[in-house]
């Protein structure tokens, strides 16, 4: 039959951090790209087609370091990278240094499908993507309070000498 | 970063991976997860990976391509092949993270080598489990 695993990244947040209802969204957030590639795969999809709805479920989803939930660089922007790889034939696609796709996963899907490249970079992605109609966020749409906090906790830390021990952070 | 593996009902495989990062990185700096063969693999003879972790040793150490040579050239079946390049190669170089992965029988792997990993995994029988912390899966119908 199928099999679909997904992961939302690894270095979780500290226990001591967690609580009940956080945890609960965690795994909530987990269930919907689980479903989301499940209907695909039950209903005699691709593989392909099915990693794509997944993570695209899991880049909507801000608790998870991916489009929404983007991390901020050390000049408080977001920057973000995608790859997609299909094991019928060794196609893939990849973007990297972008911000403004609201799926990263779709513009890496388009360089696959719709490019000779593999792998493309900043501005030229950016005009790939238009040219290609992937949907476009404003920044606002990316901003989450909790990614900004961890990055002025970050920077205060770097100024301070201090070192962090917080594997959420390192990970994402 | 978030990712996923899946086999489909043909035998076909795919993997994706999309927007790693640690907090206050460098402008520019790129990791694993767009790089094919490291943090992003599939090969219908062998598995699909995506991985999540210290992004510069998983590219050094081309961690997707390296799990799929040890099931096409080793011998070494999937959790054979992920657990040795995740906790005996990546985590004594400071390779910290995971990868989840599936191969062309539909076995699938979630490990890591960290405090946890957010992680899920649904097959046939369409029960959807997921887990955080090194703790078993939970299952949800």
């Amino acid at each position: 039959d199928f099999t679909l695993a997904v992961h939302g990244g690894a270095g979780t947040i500290l226990r001591t951090k967690m609580t009940p209802e956080r945890e609960a969204a965690y795994h909530a957030g987990l269930r919907r790209a689980l479903e989301a590639g499940r209907v695909v795969l039950a209903d005699g999809g691709t593989a392909i087609d099915a990693v794509t709805a997944a993570v695209m479920t899991l880049e909507d989803e801000p608790l998870f370091n991916a489009g929404r939930g983007a991390v901020y660089t050390s000049a408080g922007l977001q920057e973000m990278d995608a790859a997609i790889m299909d094991g019928r034939d060794r196609a893939a696609g990849a973007i990297a240094g972008i911000c403004g796709p609201r799926n990263p996963i779709l513009a890496a899907r388009a360089v696959m499908e719709k490019s000779d490249h593999v792998f493309l970079i900043g501005d030229n992605a950016l005009n790939f993507c238009r040219q290609n109609g992937i949907a476009f966020e404003d920044a606002s749409y990316f901003f989450t309070d909790q990614r900004w906090d961890a990055l002025q906790e970050t920077l205060a830390m770097r100024r301070s000498g201090g070192e962090d021990h917080d594997e959420s952070r390192k990970h994402g | 970063t978030v990712g996923a593996v899946a086999r489909d009902r043909n035998g076909h495989l795919a993997a994706a991976t999309s927007t790693g990062g640690m907090t206050a990185k460098a402008p520019g700096r790129v990791g694993d997860s767009p790089v094919i063969g490291a943090g992003t693999w599939a090969d219908d003879e062998t598995c699909a990976v995506s991985g999540t972790g210290h992004g510069e040793i998983f590219i050094r150490y081309a961690a997707g391509h390296e799990i799929a040579s040890r099931l096409r050239y080793a011998g070494q079946n999937l959790q054979q092949a992920v657990h040795g390049v995740v906790v005996d190669v990546l985590a004594p170089v400071g390779g910290s993270g995971g990868v989840i992965a599936v191969d062309r029988s539909g076995a699938f792997s979630l490990t890591f080598n960290c405090s946890g990993m957010y992680r899920g995994v649904v097959t046939g029988d369409g029960v959807l489990r997921t887990a955080i912390y090194d703790e078993p899966l939970v299952d949800f119908r």
